[in-house]
């Protein structure tokens, strides 16, 4: 099977979606 | 970090599925002369002793039965509707002795709080929101995510229960700019909230906050999804949907529901697996559920299939029984059933 990158991954992500939506 | 792209789950053929992984255990019959809409399976307490009860909707009547000896069913308690007909029952999950239903013609107009007087154990109902309601969700915790509206004034609020049922507060969520068709848990995650929306987006929410994190837009090769199970792990976001709307394609067959990963913080996702109808068996999605690993799906042909979501494949399929077509199906919230239903009433209790 190919490969697909899914880019920069964060273990916190919700922690700093978060952080961001608050800016 | 790459990930599998989309790999097509094997499609054994319909003889190689053992039909004995579905043992029916037992059937309830509702004598209730309207049309069968509905089936799910919840806790309830009578004298201090819980039970795992069952509740079964008709058009007008909800009832609930409690467990008698030998895999027989007692009916003690029923909720009458006279104007606007049920359309589903809404489990509102770690609440007992409480559930919601849906009511309304296409769309859903209101949604009822069914519950019984501690007092004389008279059944009673609630009205707890009434308007042109698009999705609702029965969230752990006891909380109940529904949205209303039109696009312009669309309003996406969560109401939470007191443990004995009644409604305790409401918070609002920021809407997406685009409608709403249904919600879904993260598993572990109580904070975060998925919608599906019309847009093929998937949006996610913070309960804590009402913030929309981020909007998300899946393949559009699947329109309409709808959202049975997520969770995330290694920083990626996992998804399990169903396509009603997917067409019958060439070398995959029916594709009736997928699992995506996404990565919330790019957005970009992939498909991981497609899990199809077995070889010989069409149809396509009508109404399903997911619990654990185990997905269940009502096609259009009348059959029930489940699938193995780690094993990949289709593992058991049930015909139409008495000539009547299944029109929707439940894992039970109590155990390890499954529930399935006809349009005459007939509720089929299956171990798998």
């Amino acid at each position: 099977c190919s490969g697909a990158d899914l880019g920069p991954i964060s273990l916190n992500w919700f922690e700093e979606l978060s952080s961001e939506a608050s800016l | 970090h790459s990930i599998e792209q989309t790999k097509v789950a094997d499609l054994p053929t319909c003889d190689s599925l053992n039909p004995g992984s579905l043992q029916l255990i037992s059937k309830l019959k509702n004598p209730s002369g309207s049309c069968s809409v509905d089936v799910s399976a919840m806790w309830w307490e009578r004298a201090g002793f819980k039970e795992p009860c069952i509740i079964t909707a008709c058009e007008y009547v909800v009832s609930l039965w409690r467990p008698l000896d030998t895999w027989q069913w007692e009916k003690i308690y029923t909720w009458h509707f006279t104007e606007v007909p049920v359309l589903q029952i809404v489990p509102v999950p770690d609440v007992c002795n409480l559930v919601c239903v849906a009511l309304g013609s296409l769309e859903i107009r209101e949604i009822r709080a069914l519950l019984c007087s501690s007092e004389d154990e008279s059944e009673k109902q609630v009205l707890l929101k009434s308007g042109n309601i698009k999705a609702v969700l029965g969230l752990t915790g006891r909380r109940l995510v529904s949205s209303s509206g039109t696009l312009c004034d669309q309003q996406v609020e969560i109401m939470t229960f007191a443990e004995d049922g009644r409604s305790k507060e409401k918070q609002f969520l920021m809407p997406p700019e685009e409608t709403i068709l249904t919600f879904g848990e993260v598993q572990g995650m109580q904070e975060a909230l998925l919608g599906t929306t019309i847009m093929n987006n998937i949006v996610i929410w913070n309960l804590k906050t009402g913030q929309l994190l981020k909007k998300m837009h899946i393949d559009d090769s699947y329109q309409a999804s709808v959202c049975h199970k997520a969770y995330s792990e290694m920083g990626l976001l996992f998804v399990v949907l169903s396509h009603s709307c997917a067409k019958e394609r060439e070398a995959l067959g029916s594709p009736v529901f997928q699992l995506i990963v996404i990565n919330p913080k790019t957005t970009l996702n992939v498909g991981v697996m497609l899990y199809c109808l077995p070889q010989g068996q069409a149809g396509r999605f009508l109404e399903g559920d997911v619990k654990d690993h185990f997905a269940a799906a009502v096609l259009t042909s009348g059959t029930i299939a489940i699938w193995d979501l780690l094993l990949g494949h289709c593992t058991a399929v049930l015909p139409p029984i008495s000539d009547q077509n299944w029109s929707f199906v439940k894992w039970s919230g109590t155990d390890s059933h499954l529930l399935a239903g006809q349009k005459d009433g007939n509720i089929f209790i299956y171990r798998y």
